[in-house]
């Protein structure tokens, strides 16, 4: 039933890069990933990492899977990708 | 541009002061639909290496090639950073363009093209594409540009509405900037005159509305009965000055169509035969898309927006309604009716700056007590770089390396040029010193219309000055801590504040850390119900970036339906060194406020030569 619910894509915003030195933004989203849906492949559904100047990525998920990543520890928020236009 | 920064008073060449090696050194990040790194606005000729604090990249796909001028370039739309819409190119150079003599889109403004900041460097981000820009793609725009290491950056995009701040985008990226030590300017959006559209409202956001300069574009319409009736449009087309006969929509109405939507023009409702060769005429813009396809030689509409000249692919000109009627008029009593649509003609407007009916309005609806727009800028009938590919218009074949835009993406560069202005003088400051030295050095507008569309939600501070702005005096400090307590202010948990600050973060329960009490260059409190009798508070803290012993007096001067006592506390200020700090608080009271509109004073520290001054704003509703 989770495969059949419509994926779309959501921005999960992690804040600032913790400045630890042994933390990797892109290990630690992709194992958020892995967990959430329960792929071991996560192709196709990641589409984006912040991991440069902030932390976070973008990813097609389900609402459930939304759900689950908006509770996880870390996670300040998730949001739906909008299109905003040239003004 | 070839006016707006002679508008401002930032002249071409000695007549402006400036700090041509660290202006060399100032890299403007344009997050936008990519640029035309062809055009002579982006030349790099006489340009050195890129500076040294640059960590960039040129990843602008094929055919696509970076120089000393424009530095760098990222893609995040799969398809290049070559701009293909033509407005990054425009913003890009509007804020660091090149000067370029003898420019004009077909003669019409022609002049000496420009950015505020010639000598900066440009780096493009491609975030927009036909489509509109993702906020996965902004938000990696701003990753990357903040690690690249720009200066400063700007962006010319947004919604219809504001969004809270950990659900949108740019508020999120220009967040982390701001922590970096860059500030972000922004366009207002472009969902006016209604209240309550202004888009960009974080305060680590400066955030730009559109007015008018003194160069102006009308195109007008000769009727046959020698009355001539002045449009508005950027009508290249030259017809000589010839008549043609002229024919109203819905006296060409199809079999299909009642004569009411044909009078709008709308699809399918015009009957060719009956149109052809003659200069329509339409009672809405409709007749944009249809005036060509049954033959239509010239357009004549009712101009929803009035006051804002636009390009059309055929020869149009846009009436206010008064006149539209007066045409109509003329048309029903005339046998045979004709006109000529002539060229554009440049006029001098009297009247500027005015707010662009276009240009979004406060109140702020995320944080009610943060007045946004901060300050406007020049955003109507703007002429600057264009991408050859760009379509100019709907159905346009035109192709052209200059053109004119309307926008609040117009007015935002506009700041952006005068912030890195402002930093080739002061290249330490923080975002918010730049931010307060503009906006506490705004010129007052002349509110002279009715509504909300003319008080501070539309214009802010006032209008940007960029020479002033090199020199304020004093300024308003913050920094991440001071928008960290904020943030408390506004309810976010400590927790949340921690995993966004990576610090520890302790929201008190102080009233202190009221929204209202940010040290932001301007004072705006909303009442949530009407008061009769009303007491607000606001505490700041000036720095003297001035000379090192100066003495501030505070003037407290009436705004727009000012009904406002303003009482400062001390009502003088003491400095005796540079970067000192002094605070004051500002007690306003007042009574039976408008329910509908803001009632506003102005609060000014002078030493007689340093005028720093912010709007006091009061609402309710």
């Amino acid at each position: 039933t989770e495969d059949s619910q419509e994926k779309q894509v959501y921005i999960v915003y992690m804040g600032s890069l913790p400045s630890r030195v042994d933390y990797t933004p892109m290990s630690h989203h992709m194992s958020i990933l892995q967990e959430i849906t329960g792929e071991s492949s996560i192709e196709g559904r990641l589409v984006r990492n912040y991991k440069r100047s902030f932390n976070g990525f973008a990813a097609r998920l389900t609402e459930s899977e939304r759900e689950r990543v908006a509770e996880m520890d870390g996670v300040v928020s998730v949001f739906p990708n909008k299109k905003l236009q040239l003004q | 541009t070839t006016s707006s920064w002679d508008f401002m008073g930032l002249k071409e060449g000695k007549k402006t002061n400036r700090n041509p090696t660290v202006e060399s050194d100032t890299i403007i990040g344009v997050i936008d639909s990519g640029i035309t790194p062809e055009s002579q606005s982006f030349s790099d000729k006489g340009f050195g290496p890129p500076p040294e604090k640059w960590k960039g990249v040129c990843s602008g796909g094929e055919n696509f090639t970076c120089n000393n001028k424009l530095i760098g370039a990222r893609d995040y739309t799969n398809s290049g950073t070559r701009d293909t819409e033509g407005h990054g190119t425009h913003t890009a150079s509007t804020a660091a363009g090149n000067a370029v003599a003898d420019t004009s889109f077909f003669g019409i403004g022609n002049g000496t093209v420009r950015g505020g900041v010639p000598a900066s460097r440009i780096a493009a981000y491609k975030a927009c594409n036909a489509t509109g820009c993702g906020m996965e793609a902004l938000l990696s725009a701003f990753d990357d540009a903040i690690a690249d290491g720009v200066d400063l950056i700007t962006i010319s995009i947004g919604g219809e509405s504001a969004h809270s701040f950990e659900t949108d985008s740019i508020a999120i990226g220009t967040f982390h900037a701001m922590a970096n030590g860059i500030l972000t300017v922004s366009s207002a959006g472009n969902s006016g005159p209604e209240d309550s559209t202004v888009c960009a409202v974080a305060p680590w956001i400066l955030t730009v509305a559109a007015t008018t300069t003194n160069r102006g574009f009308v195109t007008k319409v000769v009727l046959g009965n020698g009355k001539t009736l002045v449009g508005k449009s950027v009508n290249a087309f030259d017809m000589k000055g010839q008549k043609y006969p002229i024919v109203y929509g819905k006296s060409a109405a199809s079999s299909v169509c009642e004569a009411e939507n044909a009078a709008l023009c709308e699809p399918e409702c015009l009957e060719a035969s009956l149109v052809k060769g003659k200069i329509l005429v339409c009672a809405s813009t409709k007749g944009l898309k249809v005036a060509e396809s049954v033959g239509a030689i010239a357009l004549i509409f009712k101009s929803l927006k009035p006051d804002v000249a636009f390009i059309h692919p055929l020869p149009a000109s846009g009436l206010p309604e008064k006149d539209f009627d007066s045409l109509v008029s003329y048309i029903e009593s005339t046998e045979s009716p004709s006109a000529a649509i002539l060229k554009t003609e440049e006029i001098f407007n009297r009247t500027s700056p005015l707010v662009g009916s276009f240009s979004s309005r406060g109140p702020n609806t995320i944080a009610v007590d943060i007045l946004k727009p901060d300050i406007t800028a020049p955003g109507v009938e703007i002429l600057a770089a264009f991408s050859p590919d760009g379509e100019l218009s709907q159905g346009d074949t035109r192709h052209v390396k200059y053109s004119v835009l309307s926008g609040t993406s117009m007015s935002c560069p506009h700041v952006a040029g005068v912030a890195a202005y402002v930093k080739t003088f002061y290249p330490k400051w923080s975002p918010s010193m730049i931010q307060s030295a503009i906006m506490t050095t705004a010129w007052p507008v002349n509110a002279t219309g009715t509504g909300i569309a003319s008080t501070e939600f539309a214009f802010g501070a006032g209008h940007v000055d960029p020479i002033a702005a090199s020199n304020p005096g004093l300024v308003y400090e913050l920094d991440k801590t001071d928008h960290i307590a904020f943030l408390c202010g506004m309810n976010y948990t400590s927790k949340i504040l921690r995993i966004i600050s990576d610090e520890t973060v302790t929201c008190s329960e102080d009233k202190e850390i009221s929204p209202r009490n940010l040290n932001y260059p301007s004072m705006t409190a909303r009442l949530s119900v009407p008061h009769s009798n009303f007491t607000v508070t606001f505490n700041r803290t000036l720095t003297n970036v001035g000379p090192s012993s100066s003495t501030y007096k505070s003037k407290v001067v009436a705004g727009h339906r000012s009904n406002l006592n303003v009482n400062v506390t001390p009502s003088v200020l003491s400095f005796k060194e540079v970067n000192e700090k002094q605070s004051f608080r500002v007690t306003v009271t007042g009574s039976d406020l408008d329910s509908k509109l803001p009632s506003s004073a102005y609060l000014i520290w002078s030493d007689g030569t340093h005028n720093v001054r912010s709007p006091i704003v009061v609402y309710t509703g």
